[in-house]
Parts: structure tokens; C-alpha cells; sequence
């Protein structure tokens, strides 16, 4: 039974492609056997582990879309302990024809069912929107990670993403928590960036306690420091260990799994 | 009659925001009578200027539902020369409503005109989305500016934004221009920025004398760079003019508008 992350915010731009991808390499390299899932019909995840989401025969959107296709004709290896179901952009069809049903929200859950012994680890990640999919990822998964910029307009979508996970703990998924919020693009030694870290962290304590999904969830470290070498590997289509292991961005990754692994066996 | 620039695309956190608020206050300060007007349901823009959504009686949602409210009762001032047509959250509810009907493309642009001629300039802030509140902006705009981050996966979605506005111009807009790139957050020393910007330029020297929408759309001059005082500046409700005179934003966004005129002038 594989522990299942939906790396999810509505906000667009804030780091989620580039935390799942890395993330997930770095949890593989440390021994985990980890399956990314591209639930965004943008495909960046897709693009960012080098595959081409219009050339993959069998796809996230025909697991979605095609009952007699199974989970197992999707999986595509891109590294040691790491396989990817890729998206396309035929995926943005189905979210909204999909929408237009009630109870298609665990599509996704049910057929992953057949090849989860296969992993430690599920990294889903998720549209910059609350629509479908990403219930479809809140659904499945156990734990929700939340990348975001330590900026102030950036706490604003904080509780609506909050709230949306709250409706899904209570219809769907009484199981699952946010655990655990990724400061990416960080510049610590800014007075905002405090400021924001503080907020953050005074609203979690706060929390503590209580039944909401986000009762355990700390800010993670390290913060994920700007790196020119994160925006330049997708464009090779590689992962921040395969480009530029000797980064900033590699290390900050690296740290950052150790740390996750930590929170999993309680250290 | 006031151009009307729409400050388009569909990805999230690029500094559409960032870049409609400065730019505006920026040309207002160098004497165009300038109008803001935030289509975009998060309403960040309006925070911004030191607005509060839930507190302004009427706004863009207003304009959008309720025919017997005019533009007028909508516009508040925040500045000299600088006014604005808030929004409020409930515009969500109004995008999912307006986009079941295939005639609703002109509400805003129907509803500006009663006050048009108090202006030089029209700014709206849109949505990072290409739904029924970005094509009321694109049918109502004169051109489209079109903020982004020099990455890669940032050029992804400019083929899909230009589509959009082709798309609006055979329909509605005949006269819709694309007529500039703002590089936000840039970091002008990488290669990466470096490539981006050289494949843009490209792209558009091939489009030049062709009847593309994109065909005198130029680069713009110069990139906004990075600096912490314009994510600073929301969280005060100020423009960087107001926030922070003397640093880089203020200085970047102040040279673009003068880019933005002599262009305007045909210098
Ligand atoms: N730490 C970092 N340093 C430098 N650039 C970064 C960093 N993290 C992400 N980026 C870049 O910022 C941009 C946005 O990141 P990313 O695509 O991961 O965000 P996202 O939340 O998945 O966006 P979307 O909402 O469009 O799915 C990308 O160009 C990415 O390469
Ligand atoms: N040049 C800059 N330097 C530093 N921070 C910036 C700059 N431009 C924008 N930001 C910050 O980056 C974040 C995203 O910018 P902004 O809100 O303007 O983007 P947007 O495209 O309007 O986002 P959305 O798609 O959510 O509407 C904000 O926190 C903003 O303060
Ligand atoms: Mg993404
Ligand atoms: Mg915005």
C-alpha cells in the first residue's frame, strides 16, 4: 500500500511541477519506489521527466476515459525506482465533460488500484485549479503537499485550498491531512518571507489539536532557495539530479525528502 | 475614446497583477487618465490598491449580473488620475453562469462606455484563465499585453494564449492586437532568459507582415526585475510608486509606460 501525495495548489505558477518531479526523484534516490502522476492537461510534469505527451500511447486521460484500459498500460519508466502516467492536453476535454457528473471522483483511485503494490511512494501532480482532477487526486491520496510562494497574496489561496480540502475529507476521504506546506522560490533573508513563514506557522500551532485535516501540518524544510538550474531542467526533460546534481536545487531537494521521510517514520 | 489594454494569460502567477497595478499607476503619473478594472475573482488586484472587495457596494460581479447598475456607480478612485472597478469573490459564481450562454461576451465592454470618455487608458487585470470573464476583456480591448516569466515551460502557453486571441478576432474583435511581451522576474545574466527571449523575438520577426493578431507585437522595454519591494507592495495596498519610489520596480515599471507611449506615438 503505497503512501499517496497529491502535491496540489490552486494557485498557478507556484511550484508544484517542479516539487513533484524533484521530490519524487529525490525520495526514489533515497530507495523509494515512486510513481508520478501528471493530472494537469498543461503536461509540464510530462515535459519535465523528458516524455512527450502526445506521443505516449496509453495516457492519465485514457485511465479517465476508457474503462478497458488499465493503470498498468500507462506506467512509463523514466529513472531507478521512478515511473510516470503521463497526461495530454485531450485531458482539459475530459475534466469538463467529467464535471458534469457527480460521482466521478475516485476514476482515478480505482484504477490505480491494480499496480499500487508496485510502489512506496505516489506523487499526483495537480492543475492550478479545484476542479475534477484535483478531487480525483484528493480522493486517492493520503497526505497533501502544498507548494507555495512566501508571498502575500499567496496566503490569501491558502484557505481556500484549505476549505476545499476540508469538503473532501468530509464527502470522500475522511483519512486524508495536510501535512505539510513547501516554501518554493524562497528568499529567506526577506522581511516578507518572514513575515509570511510566521503567519504560517502561528495559524498551524493554532491548529494543533483540533480535527482539521491541516491539524499536523508544519512547514517543511529546507525552503526550496530560487535556482536558475530548476527552470532549466525541464527543458531537457530532467530531473534536478540528472541535470545539475551539484545544485542548489539538488541539495534543497535532497534535504527536503530526507526531511518528508523523517515526518514518515516519526524521527 | 480610451485604448483599452487587456493584461492577459492564462497561467498563473506570471505578474499580470503586478504589472497591470504598476503600469497603470505608472502612465497615470505621467498624465494619462487611467482606469483599472480587476476581472479576476481572487481580486487581487484590488487588494493592491488598498481595496477591499467584500467592501465596495458595487463592482465588476455588479456590472456583470445586474443591468439596471452602470459603470459609474462601479468606479472608485485610488489615486491621481487612477480609479478602478473592483471585484469580489462571487465573480466565480458569475463565470460559470456567463459561460452557459454563448452571447455574453460583450457585458463589460457594453457597460464601460456610459464613462469611456473620462479615460486615456483602460487597464484590466484578467484572470488566469481563458474562460467567459477573459474573452469579455479580449472583445472589449483594444491589445493585449501579455506578462510572463522567461522560462521554458512559459512559452508553452503563449501558443495557446495567441490561439485565444485569433480565436476572439475573427469572432468579435477584429481590431485586437497583441502588441507586447512584459518579462517579469527576470533574470537577464541566465542563458535560460537569454534563449527564451531570443525564441520570442524570432517567433514575432516571422509573424511581422503576415495578418496575424501577434504581428507587431514587439518584446517590451525593459524587463521587470526581480525585487522583493513589488510582492512587498500588495500586502500594503500601494502601488510600488506609493510603497517604494526609489527602487528597481518603481524605476522598471516607470520605463516601461515610456516604452508603452512612445510606442503608442510611433516613436
Ligand atoms: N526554486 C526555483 N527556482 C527557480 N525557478 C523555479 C523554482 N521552482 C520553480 N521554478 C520555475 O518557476 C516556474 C513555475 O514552476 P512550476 O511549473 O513548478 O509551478 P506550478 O505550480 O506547477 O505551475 P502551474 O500552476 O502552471 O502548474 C517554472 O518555470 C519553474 O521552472
Ligand atoms: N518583479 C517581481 N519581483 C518580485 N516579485 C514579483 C514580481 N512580479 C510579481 N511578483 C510577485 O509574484 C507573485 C505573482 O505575481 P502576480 O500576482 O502579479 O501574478 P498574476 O499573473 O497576476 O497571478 P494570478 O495568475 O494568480 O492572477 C506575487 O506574489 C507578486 O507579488
Ligand atoms: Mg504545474
Ligand atoms: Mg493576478
Amino acid at each position: 500500500m503505497p503512501r499517496v501525495i497529491a502535491m496540489m495548489n490552486q494557485k498557478g505558477g507556484v511550484g508544484k511541477t517542479t516539487s513533484a518531479v524533484n521530490l519524487a526523484a529525490a525520495l526514489a534516490a533515497s530507495g523509494q519506489r515512486v510513481c508520478l502522476i501528471d493530472l494537469d492537461p498543461q503536461a509540464h510534469m510530462t515535459l519535465h521527466v523528458g516524455l512527450d505527451p502526445e506521443a505516449i500511447e496509453c495516457t492519465v486521460y485514457d485511465l479517465f476515459t476508457d474503462p478497458t484500459r488499465s493503470a498498468a498500460e500507462a506506467v512509463v519508466n523514466v529513472d531507478e525506482r521512478l515511473d510516470a502516467i503521463v497526461s495530454e492536453t485531450d485531458l482539459a476535454a475530459a475534466e469538463s465533460e467529467l464535471s458534469q457528473h457527480s460521482d466521478r471522483q475516485r476514476i482515478l483511485a480505482e484504477s490505480f488500484k491494480s499496480i499500487e503494490d508496485r510502489y512506496d511512494v505516489v506523487m499526483i501532480d495537480c492543475p492550478p485549479s479545484l476542479g475534477v482532477l484535483t478531487i480525483n487526486a484528493l480522493s486517492m491520496a493520503d497526505e497533501v503537499l502544498v507548494p507555495m510562494q512566501a508571498h502575500f497574496l499567496a496566503l490569501q489561496g491558502v484557505s481556500k485550498l484549505l476549505e476545499t480540502v476540508g469538503l473532501v475529507c468530509q464527502s470522500v476521504n475522511p483519512g486524508l491531512e495536510v501535512t505539510g506546506i513547501i516554501l518554493c522560490m524562497h528568499e529567506r533573508h526577506t522581511n516578507l518571507a518572514r513575515e509570511v513563514v510566521e503567519d504560517l506557522k502561528t495559524f498551524f500551532e493554532e491548529s494543533r489539536g483540533t480535527d482539521a485535516p491541516w491539524r499536523n501540518c508544519r512547514v517543511l524544510e529546507p525552503p526550496i532557495r530560487r535556482n536558475i538550474k530548476l527552470a532549466e531542467a525541464p527543458s531537457f526533460g530532467q530531473t534536478i539530479f540528472q541535470y545539475e546534481p551539484a545544485s542548489h536545487g539538488a541539495t534543497d531537494y535532497t534535504a527536503l525528502a530526507s526531511f518528508v521521510i523523517d515526518g514518515w517514520n516519526g524521527t
